[in-house]
């Protein structure tokens, strides 16, 4: 902003321009914009900078609302789903490393038994981290997969079983009532362990990842999102709206292919990439 | 949609009698608007929505008795034309094999439709050899021998222990003592900013010259697919562009934005995860998808 030296229309265009190049959408970011032309009035901003800085809080606010600190002592079960290609499989792999670094005990379940090798694929991040997974073969039940997962994690009292899914789209509704059901199996068998959902979204997703996060939480109630491939130039943007209008949180970001290429997810080096 | 908006932007307009230039500039903003929302590229807007005006105040428009319709037509021509003029067809060589290189980001759709396109091809008469080319993610080498047992054509693999460039070499040799008149080549899904990765892909086109370099880009992608299409176009010269995942509900503006900085076609359609589900792209039914 060291070009503009007074706050004009010309700057707020220049924010608008910015916060859509980075998938915030069109009507996300006049509405933004809008609440940003009030509080500037309200708060006599009279300096670029500082309404850039007013700006990053008012996105890093959003996105930061409602975080409590995760109890992460209970065992638990993390269901991972997203669209096709998002990275599901590859998260799960890196949650593996970082959990099993930490000194607990995982436990893999192959619940994606459709697509041509992936349960292999699993399997080589299994055997790359050092975890088990439980598998049956490929066109196998799903539902029936994590049955058996689940069973095995609570009789060798594992600290996090992830359960791996097939990736689908949204709009497939039989998909998505298949998904409902190993949700329910999963529940219905936890007994003490807690039950997590994880929707993994490509960060190179444009305004479809709202419709992704809408639907996927009303067939299994999704808990937190990763975000992935933010390595790349895509900003990811869009779980700002997704944020405001769901309440879901961002848990987690992928920043590459290996097993340590996993973050926190932190609102202000979101918003600060976001703006560069 | 689109039509609704224009219609009611066009209806508040109705009684100041003639409409100016002024009115319809500003009814295109819907056209801006349905756009960005469409995942079209910023600035790809921009350039479009400024053309579409040079003919939106013309003669048609402002005399119009329905101008929001006359606006609508303007603007699916000029989109279609934008994204069409396309050939839905592989160049084939004229002496075989044909070579066709996948390229795109990771987990765009490349090997599926490496698959797919076998499967099209075998139907079509020829002797397709899938070419497993990526050494790096796992089980992904299984995963085209899967899809190649499916097709019941074969898959050339030396293993993930070997430079892709020599994997390609070896596949071409192997394709011509083996008869096969098409080579597929799957590589690693990559960033177009990874430096070694771009050039590994350079390198493996050195070497084997493909006929045909098909980028694959998921018709989700926003506002980046302009970053994406222009650094593969500009480091490879691709030939054409697979649009994958348009079973889903995405309005698909990538497409628009692709074709606007590569001008190259987008030649094929991936329509769901079955070998089957591989389509010519047909520009005039996008163009209506993008505006909602
Ligand atoms: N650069 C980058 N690539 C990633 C990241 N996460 C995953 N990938 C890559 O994205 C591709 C797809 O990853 P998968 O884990 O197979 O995705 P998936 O969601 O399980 O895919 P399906 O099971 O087919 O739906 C692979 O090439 C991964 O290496 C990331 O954070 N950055
Ligand atoms: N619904 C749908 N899914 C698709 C389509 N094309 C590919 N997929 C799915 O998308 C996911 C990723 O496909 P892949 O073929 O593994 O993608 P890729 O580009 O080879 O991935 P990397 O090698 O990791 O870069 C898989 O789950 C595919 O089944 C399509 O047209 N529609
Ligand atoms: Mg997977
Ligand atoms: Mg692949």
């Amino acid at each position: 902003f060291s070009k503009f030296t007074s706050i004009d229309e010309e700057l707020f265009e220049e924010l608008e321009e910015i916060l859509i190049q980075a998938d915030v959408g069109v009507h996300t970011t006049m509405n933004l914009v809008d609440d940003l032309r009030e509080k500037a009035k309200e708060e006599n901003i009279k300096e670029p900078k500082d309404l850039n800085e007013l700006f990053k809080n008012q996105l890093i606010e959003i996105l930061s609302q409602g975080e409590e600190k995760e109890d992460s002592e209970q065992p638990t079960i993390l269901m991972v789903v997203g669209v096709n290609g998002a990275g599901k499989t590859t998260t799960i792999g890196k949650i593996a490393q970082r959990t099993k670094e930490a000194g607990m005990k995982v436990l893999l379940g192959a619940g994606d038994t459709f697509r041509a090798a992936a349960i292999d694929q699993l399997k080589v991040w299994g055997s790359r981290v050092g975890v088990d997974i439980i598998a049956h073969q490929e066109g196998a039940d799903s539902a029936a997969v994590a049955y058996d997962a689940v069973q095995a994690a609570k009789s060798r009292g594992v600290d996090l079983l992830i359960v791996d899914t097939a990736g689908r789209l949204h709009t497939q509704s039989n998909l998505m009532q298949e998904l409902e059901k190993v949700k329910r199996v999963i529940t219905r068998e936890a007994g003490e362990m807690r039950v997590e959902v994880l929707l993994v979204l490509d960060a190179t997703t444009g305004q479809n990842a709202v419709n992704q996060a809408k639907l996927f939480n009303d067939a299994v109630a999704i808990d937190g999102i990763a975000l992935t491939k933010l390595d790349g130039t895509a900003k990811g943007g869009v779980v700002i709206a997704i944020k405001e209008e769901l309440g879901i949180p961002i848990k987690l970001i992928g920043v590459g292919e290996s097993a340590e290429d996993l973050q926190d997810f932190e609102a202000e080096s979101f918003i600060e990439a976001l703006f560069n | 949609g689109l039509a609704d908006k224009l219609q009611g932007a066009f209806d508040k307009l109705k009684g100041k009698g003639k409409l100016s230039e002024k009115d319809v500039k500003g009814a295109l903003r819907e056209v801006k608007l349905a756009l960005l929302e469409a995942d079209v590229n910023f600035k790809v807007v921009k350039k479009f929505v400024k053309k579409i005006e040079e003919r939106a105040v013309g003669h048609e428009v402002l005399t119009s008795l329905t101008p929001a319709q006359q606006v609508i037509k303007i603007v699916n021509e000029e989109l279609t034309e934008l994204m069409g003029g396309t050939q839905s067809k592989i160049t084939f060589a004229s002496n075989p094999p044909t070579i066709i290189m996948m390229a795109g980001l990771q987990g765009a759709g490349k090997t599926t439709t490496v698959g797919k396109l076998a499967k099209l091809l075998k139907s079509q008469g020829k002797n397709p050899l899938l070419v497993a080319a990526d050494i790096y993610r796992p089980a992904a080498i299984k995963q085209l021998q899967v899809l190649g047992e499916k097709v019941e054509q074969p898959v050339f693999t030396m293993g993930d222990k070997q430079d892709p460039v020599d994997i390609a070499k070896a596949a071409i040799s192997h394709a011509e003592s083996n008869g096969n008149d098409v080579v597929i080549i799957d590589t690693a899904g990559r960033l177009h900013i990874d430096e070694a990765l771009m050039d590994e892909l350079k390198n493996v086109k050195k070497a084997v010259k493909p006929h045909e370099i098909l980028l694959v880009v998921d018709s989700m992608t926003g506002q980046d697919a302009v970053n994406v299409a222009e650094n593969f176009d500009q480091a490879l010269g691709v030939d054409g562009v697979v649009l994958t995942k348009l079973d889903g509900d995405a309005r698909g503006g990538a497409a628009l934005s692709i074709s606007s900085v590569t001008g190259k076609p987008i030649k094929f359609g991936g329509f769901g995860e079955k070998l089957e589900d591989l389509r010519e792209f047909h520009p005039d039914r996008m163009a209506s998808r993008i505006l909602g």
